[in-house]
């Protein structure tokens, strides 16, 4: 049985956690890019002769000791939509939960990951914009080129996320499809947040000038 | 899981001993995905001349842990008693695990393995 009472708060609390681990987690697949993470930190590569810099997340160039894979919660409850429309494209929104994040983190990466599926036609030319979603949509935030099949990387710090601040606790994305000339209408297939935090607080301080 | 001591016990020098931490062993094997533990290792040893003199190939041997073992071998029963064996150099970890929103986290810790121990 776990270790309970003191023992197991303490080891939490050194692993920088603050929940107890809440039974079997629902089985998902991990995506490769936190396996691919996961393995550049693992240290008996770093003792193969690339030096690991604490932190600082090499593969994506940033500082930080957390990386979180948050899949859109509301996906598998969203209706496909129509593949063919004369009039406008349905819209999406995403919904990331962002409760775990503490708020002595502060995000150095927040990038949305897309996936569309759509039939085979013209897609060229095809955007999508993001906006960020209260109650009603806000102003477009940035708009990206999109081709279905392909994974559609968009980077929010600085537009939808603000960077040096704590997180909020859910964030809201309105997405909208611009596919130009074409009745073809896509399905999102895939969407999820790679946020990259950085708690200082578990950082080595600076090594002072000698 | 700890190595047993050197000669059956907690004696010979300073040095970095075995310990391995099991996620399974505490029950935490279903929200962490990797690894599955790691060798933290511990320190134990005595401290006292010449064993607080620094392994060879380390650094220069006149440290405070020296005039330490000096003064504790000169008068035993007074004083501070001698050097302390500890962590020297140590290294950090990754976890890979699931937390409570079903997320996928990739944590970073520092200073989690002993890789070296002395006499401070």
């Amino acid at each position: 049985p776990a270790p309970s009472g003191p023992a197991a708060a303490a080891l939490l609390q050194a692993l920088g956690m603050h929940e107890v681990p809440r039974g079997v987690p629902t089985p998902r697949p991990v995506p490769p890019v936190m396996w691919r993470l996961f393995r550049r930190r693992d240290p008996r590569e770093a003792r193969a002769g690339y030096p690991l810099r604490p932190c600082h997340v090499e593969e994506l160039g940033v500082a930080g000791n957390i990386v979180r894979h948050i899949p859109d919660s509301g996906l598998f409850s969203r209706p496909p939509g129509p593949t063919k429309t004369l009039g406008l494209c349905p819209k999406w929104t995403v919904t990331f939960n962002l409760s775990g994040v503490e708020p002595a983190e502060h995000p150095t990466r927040a990038r949305l990951e897309l996936r569309l599926e759509a039939e085979n036609e013209d897609t060229h030319g095809w955007e999508l914009s993001v906006a960020l979603l209260a109650k009603h949509p806000g102003p477009e935030l940035l708009r990206i080129p999109v081709a279905p099949g392909l994974l559609v990387r968009a980077d929010l710090l600085g537009a939808a996320v603000a960077a040096n601040a704590s997180m909020p606790r859910t964030l809201r994305l309105a997405l909208a499809l611009h596919r130009g000339a074409t009745t073809v209408c896509a399905r999102l297939t895939e969407a999820s947040l790679l946020l990259v935090t950085l708690d200082a607080r578990l950082c080595p301080p600076p090594r002072l000038r000698r | 899981h700890s190595e047993p001591g050197v000669g059956g016990g907690p004696g010979g020098a300073c040095r970095t001993r075995r310990l391995h931490v099991s996620f399974r062993e505490v029950g935490w094997h279903r929200w962490v995905i990797a690894p599955r533990g790691f060798l933290a290792n511990f320190c134990q040893g005595v401290c006292t001349l010449p064993e607080a003199l620094q392994a060879p190939g380390g650094p220069p041997v006149l440290n405070h842990a020296v005039l330490h073992a000096l003064m504790h071998a000169a008068a035993p029963t007074q004083g501070a008693g001698p050097p302390c064996c500890v962590p020297a150099r140590l290294s950090p970890i990754s976890v890979l695990f699931f937390d409570n929103s079903d997320n996928v986290v990739l944590r970073h810790y520092e200073d989690m393995v002993v890789d070296e121990c002395g006499c401070r």
